[in-house]
């Protein structure tokens, strides 16, 4: 599917949802540890796909292991370490992307690779 | 910037590699282009070349659009979610999914439809993970994850350049000037509060 300009698209290969597959990731806004709520468990795909969670037999509880994939896609993406899914983080995770992994292996050098601080402190540096 | 694990690259003596598309493919002459301007991007900063040849089975980098599960334990899943992937050095395999409206003459910016997305953009990326970068924290720079429907984004930050050339060195010609130029429209849904 070339087109010369997006203009030019029919209006019958545009999709209906604006974020695609992923559209559905912004109905768990809000959630947070402890809860148990529907998609949670595609939520956790999509995480192990990308690199930040193992694989495991994903549930629809918001449990540690989600909370702290979820802090370290915050940390790689420069957003709010929060660990819950606030609306800036599901924003960006719906976002069309590359399909390589941010993490590979159980390694990055992304932000959230970086050495840290004797303090055990990641730097966290901020582009201007 | 990042690399992959083992910062695998193309060996020190292979800097001259060739490149082909997947003939099954039969693409237009204007999106051959694309990844022609794409490599050059490239080849401006650090020292390797990049010439097309016809012969898919032999070139050092293989391009191809594939629609769902094409082989490689990586399906593509429609329009929109996941653009593209590629697989890191000596590998050469880059992958585009054959399902998005790639918008092809860059005026991605011009138009409301969301699902517009620019190839040349998501090419100049996956390059970079042929190249053997990972992916940034960076916003501004190419190898960022995410690109915005409706985004521009093709000129190599400084962040790029620092990491390519860890890899590879400078271009004898490279004159330091990298400046990273991300046009948008009111499709990129920004959270920032800046608006676009």
């Amino acid at each position: 599917r070339f087109f010369p300009n997006s203009s030019s698209i029919p209006r019958s290969l545009i999709p209906t949802n604006p974020d695609g597959k992923w559209d559905a990731f912004k109905n768990l806004t809000g959630c947070h540890a402890g809860e148990n709520v529907d998609g949670l468990a595609n939520l956790k795909n999509y995480l192990h796909y990308f690199g930040y969670i193992d694989k495991n037999n994903f549930t629809d509880e918001f449990d540690d292991n989600l909370k702290s994939a979820i802090k370290t896609y915050q940390l790689n993406y420069n957003l709010n370490t929060t660990g819950e899914l606030d609306g800036q983080t599901l924003e960006q995770i719906v976002r069309p992307r590359c399909g390589v992994a941010d993490i590979v292996n159980g390694t990055s050098s992304m932000n959230s690779g970086k050495k840290t601080t004797s303090s055990g402190i990641h730097i966290h540096a901020v582009n201007h | 910037y990042s690399f992959f694990p083992g910062t695998p690259r193309w060996p020190a003596g292979k800097t001259d590699l060739t490149y082909a598309f997947l003939p099954a493919n039969n693409l237009p002459d204007s999106v051959k282009a694309v990844f022609s301007r794409a490599f050059q991007k490239w080849s401006a900063v650090i020292p390797l070349t990049f010439t097309e040849t016809s012969s898919y089975v032999v070139a050092d980098i293989r391009i191809g659009f594939h629609s769902g599960d094409h082989n490689d334990g990586e399906p593509f899943d429609g329009v929109l979610g996941t653009l593209a992937h590629a697989f890191s050095p000596p590998t050469g395999i880059l992958h585009l999914d054959g399902d998005e409206n790639w918008v092809v003459d860059g005026d991605v910016a011009a138009s409301a439809v969301v699902s517009a997305v620019d190839l040349e953009s998501v090419a100049v990326h996956e390059l970079g993970h042929v190249l053997g970068l990972g992916h940034s924290s960076e916003r501004e720079a190419i190898m960022y994850p995410t690109i915005s429907t409706g985004t521009r984004k093709v000129d190599l930050a400084g962040d790029d350049v620092d990491g390519i050339q860890v890899l590879y060195g400078s271009n004898p010609n490279y004159n330091g000037s990298a400046t990273s130029t991300t046009t948008t429209t009111t499709q990129e849904r920004d959270t920032s509060g800046g608006g676009s």
